[in-house]
C-alpha cells in the first residue's frame, strides 16, 4: 500500500486520487477550494482544504516519504511552480504535474518536475488514431517502430484459418489473440488452425509501417 | 483521406486537429476566439472565426458528409448543446464531444452526440495504474477480463530462458513480445530458448487478475 498526495482537485486530479484509492492506496487531497475538498472528502484518506502555495502549511501536512505528488490546479504557472518550489525544498521523490502545453511542462521541468502529464494532448492522438483507421477499436505503441492494435476481424476472413489466411507472411503482423465481442472471451495466441468466427476482433502486434498498409 | 470539423480550439481539440493532420486528412477548424483560430490556422486545412452556436452560420461551413465533428467548447453545457443540436439539423452522422463529467455526457448524449470522451479520466486512470505498478511501462485493457501490459524485466530473469522460467505455467501469462529498452528492438513471440538480457522489458497478455498477482 502506497501513500500520495494529491494537489488541485481539477478533474484529474479528482480522478487520480479515487482511482487511487480505487487501487488500495492512501491519498491526501488538498486544494484551496473549499466545496471541491468536501465533494471528494469521503473518497480520500484525508483532505484538507488549503493553498499549497505557503510552505509553512504545505510541511505540516506532506513529508518526503510519500510515494509521489500529484499536481493538478490549473494554468496558474506561478501557483505550480511555487508549489513545485515547496515539495522539492520539503524533500519529495517523485512530483507529477498534469501541464497543458509543452511550455508549462519545461518551465515546470527545469525547476525540478520529475513527470510531465499531458492528457489532452493524449487524448487526442488516441482519438486521432481511432478516426484515421476505422475498423480500430484500440491503438497502442509501443516504441516508435512497434505498436499494438486491436481491428474488427474483417469480414473476408470469417471461416478461414489462420493458416490458410498466412497474416504474418502476407501481411508481416502477427496475431497474438482474438476476442469475441460479444462474451469477451480471449483466445491467446492462436494456432495455425484457429477458424474466424462472426463478431470478432483481433489483436495484432507488428511494426507500424506494416500495420498502416493493412488493407484486407 | 478523409475531412474533419473540430469546433472549439481547447487544448484536446487542437492536438485533435494537428494529428489529424499530420495523418493526411483534411480538417476545418471553427473557434469563436481570433487568437485561437489565428494560431493554428497554418496547421489546418480551413479554419473559421465563428459562434457555432450559429445555426446559419454553422451550416454555410458545415455540411452532412463530414466524416465526424469534434467539439471542445469548454464548460459552457449551454454552448455544446445547442452546436449539437446545430449539427445534428445539419445531417452530420459522428459528433464527437470531450466532457469533464458524467453529466455533461449523459446529457449531451441524450441530445445525440455520438461518442462522449472523458480524456481526465482516462489520464488519470492510466497515471493511477502505472504508480500501482512500479516496473509497469504501459498498461492496456483489452476487456473487463483481460490486459496487456509492459513491464521491465525483473533482474532474477536475465540469463534464464522462458523455458526455465515456465512463464505461461507459472504465472499463467503468455509473454508476446520484448523489447530492448536502449535500441527498442523487438522480438515478437519469443520461443522457448529465448533468455532474457539487461535493459529490457516485457510485452505480456493474460488476466487482469493473473497479472495483479504477478510477484516476480
Ligand atoms: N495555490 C493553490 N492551492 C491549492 N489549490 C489550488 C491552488 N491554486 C489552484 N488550486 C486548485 O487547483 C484546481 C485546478 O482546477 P482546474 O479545474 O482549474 O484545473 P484544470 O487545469 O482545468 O484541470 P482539468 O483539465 O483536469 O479539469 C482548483 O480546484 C483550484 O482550487
Ligand atoms: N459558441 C462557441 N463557438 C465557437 N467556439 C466556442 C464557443 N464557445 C466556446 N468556444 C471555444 O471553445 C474553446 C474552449 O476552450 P477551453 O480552453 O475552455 O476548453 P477546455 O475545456 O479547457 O479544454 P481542454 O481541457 O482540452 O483545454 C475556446 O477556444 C472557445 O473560444
Amino acid at each position: 500500500m502506497k501513500y500520495f498526495v494529491v494537489i488541485g482537485l481539477g478533474t484529474f486530479g479528482q480522478n487520480t486520487a479515487i482511482e487511487l484509492e480505487n487501487l488500495g492506496h492512501q491519498v491526501l487531497v488538498i486544494d484551496q477550494d473549499e466545496k471541491r475538498v468536501t465533494a471528494i472528502k469521503d473518497l480520500a484518506t484525508e483532505s484538507i482544504i488549503a493553498d499549497a502555495t505557503d510552505k509553512k502549511v504545505l510541511s505540516e501536512f506532506v513529508n518526503k516519504n510519500v510515494d509521489a505528488v500529484i499536481l493538478n490546479m490549473g494554468d496558474n504557472l506561478e501557483a505550480n511552480a511555487l508549489t513545485t518550489l515547496n515539495l522539492i525544498s520539503i524533500g519529495v521523490k517523485r512530483i507529477i504535474i498534469k501541464a497543458k502545453n509543452d511550455a508549462f511542462g519545461k518551465i515546470l521541468t527545469a525547476i525540478g518536475a520529475t513527470d510531465i502529464i499531458y492528457s489532452e494532448r493524449e487524448g487526442a492522438k488516441r482519438l486521432a488514431q481511432k478516426l484515421h483507421t476505422p475498423n480500430l477499436i484500440e491503438h497502442i505503441p509501443l516504441s516508435p517502430e512497434y505498436e499494438i492494435v486491436e481491428l474488427a476481424v474483417p469480414d473476408k476472413f470469417i471461416g478461414k484459418t489462420l493458416d490458410e489466411l498466412k497474416i504474418r507472411n502476407k501481411y508481416k503482423v502477427v496475431v497474438i489473440a482474438v476476442k469475441d465481442i460479444l462474451s469477451n472471451e480471449f483466445h491467446l495466441i492462436p494456432g495455425a488452425d484457429f477458424e474466424f468466427c462472426q463478431n470478432s476482433a483481433m489483436i495484432i502486434i507488428g511494426k507500424t509501417f506494416d500495420i498502416d498498409r493493412l488493407s484486407f
